[in-house]
């Protein structure tokens, strides 16, 4: 049991991948709730698609590298999901 | 590319610029957008016209939070701006979100860099994985502006949808030696019509610089070299403006604008670049045209416009009684030159096509060449 499991229960950066995921990546909404728990399949996919996007390195997990690239500033060019 | 493959079915397009930001002047966004579509102009056969009312190709957009697509900006930072791929209507348009500060420089968000990538999707081109290429989803505040150039991802891609511009030569450099393969775009080594940025020696072989390529010409192999300028001088800008080496120093000085470099071999030297009013230019001048070093005298000629200088090696400083008019004592170079270099006691001038020799002990011009005579053409 994590030490720490009631911070990251807070964490606020649930809140901004699950945001960053839908809006760029096409995370479908049924699946946001995956977003707490990490390791969920629909969820690290769509953080292993954002990484080969952004060129960095594919691991599935919300490292430091990852979260900051999400962090920095961005063209959101409409999701084109929803133009097919 | 976008799903589909969207792209526009004319190479004419049109463009406005619905409403300002008023961060800027009007004429700083005019500029921005003009030369961002620049950017994209120069590597496809599109061109763009800016027209004032009506329904244009691309409408171009500043607005806060939600205006009517439903995908609302989100105040400051994050999202920037956003585009869609070709097509009508709101196809092809640009949206910017005021709430950023947008600048001419890097203090706020940089409006061309914003605005070349997002002309980029309203021309069909969706997002690169390659950080330095310009399609890149994420803004790099670090992208040098005086250096700025689409990388080789966003030509293909723009390329794949509308081919290379029509004024490409389709003939690349030849030679077994050649090191960069012939691509659109590409000088042609022995087109009539070449003209050099800069021309200078390097231990003992002699490089021609055109755009952001330069030839190596080396007594030991047959054909010239091609190569990109960045492949040996990551750092360094295309489109030298002059360079010349000094023998006893090991080193070549480039010049771009008001900047200068110092290479030794493929280093270059820190503590550089350097403004080029350091040797005691004018601060008027913006720019040097082309500059040779004469090993015997230890002087060094900056050519600029209709004049010239001297430096004197020895002691460091320009010479009195300095600019000189370039026709005075390089009679029929002239007026302006855009290259030179020294080699078997000669001046060689680049001007346009035309190469000069110049005799500097009899003052006069000894043969007119063409400019690439030195690449066996």
């Amino acid at each position: 049991y994590p030490l720490n499991g009631a911070v990251r229960e807070k964490d606020p950066s649930t809140d901004l991948v699950q945001v960053h995921l839908e809006n760029y990546y096409d995370l479908a909404k049924d699946v946001k709730q995956c977003v707490r728990r990490r390791h969920s399949g629909p969820v690290v996919k769509k953080i292993r698609e954002m990484q080969k996007c952004l060129g960095l390195e594919v691991t599935g997990k919300l490292d430091a590298d990852t979260l900051a690239m999400i962090r920095r500033p961005r063209c959101g060019v409409p999701n084109v999901g929803q133009f097919t | 590319t976008f799903p589909g493959l969207p792209k526009w079915r004319k190479t004419h397009l049109t463009y406005r610029i619905v409403n300002y930001t008023l961060d800027l002047p009007r004429e700083a966004v005019d500029s921005a957008f003009e030369k961002a579509l620049k950017a994209w102009e120069e590597v496809t056969p599109l061109t763009f016209s800016k027209i004032y009312e009506g329904e244009a190709d691309i409408m171009i957009f500043f607005a806060v939070r939600e205006r009517g697509d439903f995908i609302p900006f989100d105040g400051s930072g994050n999202v920037l701006a956003h585009a869609y791929p070709p097509g009508p209507g709101v196809d092809g348009d640009v949206h910017f979100d005021d709430d950023e500060l947008w600048r001419e420089d890097k203090s706020g968000t940089n409006l061309f860099l914003v605005a070349a990538h997002e002309f980029g999707h309203s021309l069909g081109l969706y997002h690169l994985a390659d950080p330095t290429a310009l399609m890149y989803p994420v803004y790099n505040p670090l992208t040098d502006l005086t250096r700025f150039r689409l990388a080789q991802d966003d030509v293909n891609g723009i390329q794949s949808l509308y081919g290379p511009p029509p004024t490409s030569s389709p003939d690349g450099p030849a030679g077994p030696t050649e090191s960069v393969p012939p691509e659109p775009g590409t000088p042609a080594m022995c087109d009539p019509a070449l003209s050099f940025d800069a021309v200078s020696s390097l231990r003992g072989e002699i490089l021609f610089f055109k755009d952001r390529y330069f030839w190596r010409r080396s007594r030991w192999y047959l054909e010239p070299e091609f190569h990109l300028i960045s492949t040996f001088w990551p750092s360094l800008p295309s489109g030298l403006d002059a360079a010349y080496e000094v023998n006893n120093k090991d080193t070549v000085f480039v010049f771009k604008g008001n900047h200068f470099w110092a290479l030794r071999g493929t280093e270059v030297q820190a503590g550089y670049p350097k403004d080029i009013h350091t040797p005691g230019f004018p601060p008027a001048l913006g720019k040097i045209d082309a500059a040779v070093s004469d090993e015997e005298k230890k002087k060094t000629y900056f050519f600029v416009e209709d004049k010239y200088w001297r430096f004197d090696e020895n002691s460091q400083s320009m010479e009195r009684g300095f600019p000189r008019q370039i026709a005075d004592d390089f009679p029929r170079v002239g007026p302006k030159v855009d290259a030179v270099f020294q080699e078997f006691g000669f001046f060689y001038f680049f001007r346009g096509p035309l190469q000069f020799e110049f005799d500097p002990n009899a003052k006069m011009v000894t043969h007119v060449l063409k400019s690439n005579n030195w690449l066996y053409c």
